[in-house]
């Protein structure tokens, strides 16, 4: 465990903790993407299937159960809460789930380290959270405003995978460790594509302005 | 050559 992983889980946990900030206190969904949580909660259920037969390390098993209970309780919050889903904006949150569970489905499928069950939906589940966060972007351009807990919610996301892509540069120099090209390429996608949002969000914090996306 | 994708992260 180097500094940049710790960093990047931490991240992780901090924009997850500031999604159930929004959900629980304020009890307001609002510009929030139902269809990348659902996506989150996919990709965690298919990489996790192994956390009660392989035993890494507490830390591992206990961030694996936060990460599935908490991916799970927020889809849960949005579509079931009596007050929570009222806030959920339905009608610009339209992107189509299978628009992106198809095709990684299918890559994973062909491009694999081994062909098993387990192995096709960890795969899987890199590919998908590459993408998952589409969902989410569209959202974010469609909304006039962003506010303050969705744009950190982002920009933490975004952080995590920034610290975890360096911390693969370390891993690669000073571990034995390689990483196939596929899971280079996956990482590589799920950065590139906070970089946009990123530019907005110093933007707006620098000219202390509202975050707003261009469409 | 055994494969090494890791999977002790997260």
């Amino acid at each position: 465990m180097n500094i940049f992983r710790l960093t990047g889980d931490l991240t992780h946990l901090m924009s997850i903790i500031v999604l159930l900030l929004k959900i629980h206190t304020i009890k307001s969904c609002a510009g929030i993407s139902l269809k990348t949580q659902e996506l989150y909660a996919l990709v965690f259920a298919t990489r996790y299937l192994d956390i009660f037969t392989t035993y890494i390390s507490l830390y591992n098993t206990v961030m694996k159960l936060i990460f599935l209970g908490t991916s799970f309780s927020i889809v849960w919050y949005m579509r079931r809460h009596k007050t929570v889903r009222l806030s959920y904006d339905k009608n610009n949150d339209t992107f189509r789930h299978y628009f992106l569970v198809l095709p990684c489905f299918l890559l994973a499928l062909v491009l694999n380290n081994r062909f098993t069950v387990r192995e096709v939906l960890w795969t899987f589940s890199l590919y998908l959270e590459a993408v998952a966060i589409i969902p989410q972007l569209v959202l974010l351009q469609r909304s006039k405003n962003v506010d303050n807990l969705t744009g950190n919610y982002v920009f933490f996301l975004g952080a995590y995978r920034g610290f975890y892509l360096i911390n693969w540069i370390y891993r690669y120099f000073t571990e034995n460790h390689y990483r196939r090209w596929i899971t280079w390429m996956a990482g590589i996608v799920q950065t590139a594509l906070y970089v946009d949002f990123f530019y907005y969000y110093f933007k707006s914090w620098k000219n202390n302005e509202k975050l707003k996306l261009p469409a | 050559v055994e494969e090494n994708d890791t999977k002790d992260e997260l």
